[in-house]
C-alpha cells in the first residue's frame, strides 16, 4: 500500500 | 549428514504453524551452532528470523553446513502428523534432496517417519543491523494477539507510541477510533501476566496491522513477546524460545503521508 517501506530498505542484503 | 533430536517436538510445529502463513516456501540453514531461518514475506515488507542452538537439541549433528529448501505448508503437513508429545528427529544426508522427519512417542510404542522433499529456493540473507532500541515493551503474548485482532476490526494500520506514561495503540477507520494503552507493570500477581517497559525516549511508528496480526500466530510459543522500536526503523517482535532460542519478526513501517 501506500507509504509502505520494504525491509530490504533497511536491511542490507549480505 | 545432519541429525537433530528435539524431546519438545511440538515446538517445531509451533514455529511452522506461525510463519508459514507469511512465507511459503523457506531456506533452513543447519550449522554446528544450531538450525535457522530467515525469510521475507512475499511483499517484501516483513522479515522471519528463527533461531534454534544445537544445545537446546538433545542431540545434535552437523557436519556440514547445509541449506534445506522446504514448503512450509508441506511441512505442517507432515509435522501434523506427530503427536503433541512426541519426540521429533530431523534427518537429512550431506548431498540429499529429502528431509526425514521421525516422530517418537513417550511411551515408544509407536514410531513414524515421513519424508518430505527439498526445494531449491533462491533466497537473499540480509543483514540485520544491531539496533539500539527507543523503546522495548513486554507485555503477555496473548494480550498483544489481542490488541492485534481489537484493532483490525477498526482499522488497517496502527500507530505505536511509547511514551512515560506507557504504551498506545492506535487506529482508525470507517467505525471510528480505538486507543488501547499498556502500562507497566511489573507487581502483576501471576508473572504471566506483567508487563515491562523500557523507555530510553518517546517513539511512534505506524505499522500495518495485517503484519502484526500474522505475527501472533507465534503467540503459542512464548508467555510473553516483546516490541522493540527506534525511529525509522523496522519494530521486532520477539518471541523468546525458552531454553532455544526465539522466532522474530520484524516489520518496515508506514510513512506518514
Amino acid at each position: 500500500g501506500a507509504g509502505q517501506r520494504n525491509i530490504t530498505s533497511f536491511f542490507g542484503k549480505h | 549428514m545432519f541429525e537433530a533430536r528435539l524431546v519438545q517436538g511440538n515446538l517445531l510445529k509451533k514455529v511452522v504453524d506461525a510463519v508459514k502463513d507469511l512465507v511459503t516456501d523457506a531456506n533452513f540453514d543447519c550449522s554446528s551452532s544450531g538450525f535457522t531461518l530467515q525469510a521475507m514475506d512475499n511483499s517484501h515488507v516483513s522479515l522471519v528470523s528463527l533461531s534454534l542452538r544445537s544445545d537446546g537439541f538433545e542431540h545434535f549433528r552437523c557436519d556440514r553446513n547445509m541449506s534445506m529448501g522446504m514448503s512450509l505448508g508441506n511441512l505442517a503437513k507432515i509435522l501434523k502428523c506427530a503427536g503433541n508429545d512426541d519426540i521429533v528427529t530431523m534427518k537429512a544426508a550431506d548431498d540429499g534432496d529429502t528431509v526425514t522427519f521421525m516422530f517418537e512417542s513417550p511411551k515408544e510404542d509407536r514410531v513414524s517417519d515421513f519424508e518430505l522433499k527439498l526445494m531449491d529456493i533462491d533466497s537473499e540473507h540480509l543483514g540485520i543491523p544491531d539496533t539500539d532500541y527507543a523503546a522495548t515493551v513486554t507485555l503477555p503474548a496473548a494480550e498483544y494477539q489481542r490488541i492485534c485482532r481489537d484493532l483490525s476490526s477498526i482499522g488497517d494500520t496502527v500507530v505505536i507510541s511509547a511514551t512515560k506514561d506507557g504504551v498506545k495503540f492506535s487506529s482508525s477507520g470507517d467505525v471510528g477510533t480505538a486507543n488501547i494503552t499498556v502500562r507497566q507493570n511489573t507487581t502483576a500477581d501471576k508473572k504471566e501476566e506483567q508487563v515491562s517497559i523500557d523507555l530510553k525516549e518517546p517513539v511512534a511508528l505506524t505499522f500495518a496491522l495485517r503484519y502484526l496480526n500474522s505475527f501472533a500466530k507465534a503467540t503459542p510459543l512464548a508467555s510473553h513477546v516483546s516490541l522493540s522500536m527506534a525511529r525509522d526503523l523496522p519494530v521486532m517482535v520477539d518471541y523468546q524460545i525458552s531454553d532455544m532460542g526465539h522466532l522474530r519478526f520484524y516489520l518496515a513501517p508506514k510513512i506518514e503521508d
